[in-house]
């Protein structure tokens, strides 16, 4: 369970203030289904970084899993963070000097007791996203969409309890979305709680509930028809 | 006009050979206005660089403005480029040290004789783009949408012939989306040449020409219903 309480996300620029969330009193249950969508610059990638324990409240409080997010200090945010999350960021976040599959591997190097199974696990999940064929290619030796593939392989890697994914989709065509898409379909049905950022309605759709952002606020949240 | 024979742009990854592009005859004129959509990995970053003089074939020929562009060195091909084209990457390539105003300004630096008015043109375009809140933001302080909109308004700051814009919708809400797909049409509209990769069907249909690559191939070229 993840809760916010008066989360507010602020940001002084000069004499100026942004404020990237603004009184956010929400929850997300374990084993839900999310999307959030808004306009460009409306707190959806703040909102998605706050939730996975990547950045904290300027105001208000955080919840994950009944701990106060706010009396821990980094390190053991981050460690709750590599335990229990799965991050697939917007600008992928790669390690340029690492292959394909290396970089799928990274999060097991942050496990104090790693699987044995981890190598099989990453060539698994490359070939769930169509990636078989690319394992020993470096990020710039791969397409855009390529690239975001082997972030959300990453993500999935620790099999985490909770898959956050900001627009996991935006660069890959409808056959390839439709693919991930299905992959986290799945994952739901295993138990998994998913939030994804899009800015597509249509994938919008392919989650339970849809949260609508706007100006850093919770514009509107209603449960779509899929069952 | 822009005139591709037999091209083809091949990497070799040890003894594997990976066929980007492979045996491309095709042919964009003057005031045409062309979306390239595809399967990711089809090659349609591959295609927008070369004909954007950013990457070169490894076989045919590729001429520009009637230049065989396999006779100039990097410096003529790099002057050409700078002069008559704008180029909007799948990875907007912005400079983190420059705020957004400064970023949209830096293709006049490598001008010989930069306009007067290129601030004013700079800012206009930040308006444009709805970003005139933002001037003073770095690339880290904006969100994926918003650096998206800086690379968009670079491209443009020059008053380019062609447009060549590599998912330049991808990280944008419809809203925002549907205002810089007007703004492509008011540029075509004043005679510019534009092409840009689209995933997204209903995004492609905005050209008047659709072109469809799949691995590495031209696999179809049709008119739109737009007049
Ligand atoms: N430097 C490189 N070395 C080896 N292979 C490469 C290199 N750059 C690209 N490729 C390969 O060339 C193919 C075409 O890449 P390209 O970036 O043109 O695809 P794309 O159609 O733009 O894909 P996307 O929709 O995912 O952006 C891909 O399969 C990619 O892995
Ligand atoms: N470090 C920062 N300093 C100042 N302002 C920031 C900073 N980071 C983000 N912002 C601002 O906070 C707002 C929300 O950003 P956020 O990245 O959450 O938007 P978003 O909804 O994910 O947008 P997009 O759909 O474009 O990705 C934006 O207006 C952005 O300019
Ligand atoms: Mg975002
Ligand atoms: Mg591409």
């Amino acid at each position: 369970v993840a809760e916010f309480r008066g989360v507010e996300r602020v940001y002084r620029m000069g004499n100026q203030e942004v404020r990237a969330l603004d009184h956010i009193d929400l929850v997300f249950r374990k084993g839900e289904y999310w999307s959030i969508i808004g306009p460009s610059g409306s707190g959806k990638s703040t909102m998605l970084n706050v939730l996975g324990c990547l950045d904290r409240p300027s105001k208000g409080l955080y919840e994950l899993g009944g701990e106060d997010t706010g009396l821990l200090d980094d390190d053991a945010l981050s460690e709750l963070r590599s335990r229990r999350l799965g991050f697939i960021f917007q600008s992928y976040n790669l390690i340029p000097q690492l292959n394909v599959l290396d970089n799928i591997m990274v999060p097991l190097l942050y496990q104090s007791n790693p699987p044995k199974d981890g190598e099989e696990r990453a060539r698994h999940l490359a070939g769930r996203v169509g990636l078989q064929d690319r394992l020993d290619h470096r990020p710039r030796e791969l397409s855009g969409g390529q690239m975001q593939r082997v972030a959300i392989a990453r993500a999935l890697v620790n099999d985490p309890d909770m898959i956050l994914a900001d627009e996991a989709t935006g660069n890959l065509d409808s056959q390839t979305s439709r693919e991930i898409l299905n992959l986290f379909d799945e994952l739901h049905k295993e138990g998994k709680t998913i939030v994804f950022v899009t800015h597509e309605a249509i994938v919008s759709e392919r989650a339970e509930r849809v949260l609508v952002m706007g100006d850093g606020r919770v514009c509107e949240i209603r449960e779509t028809a899929k069952e």
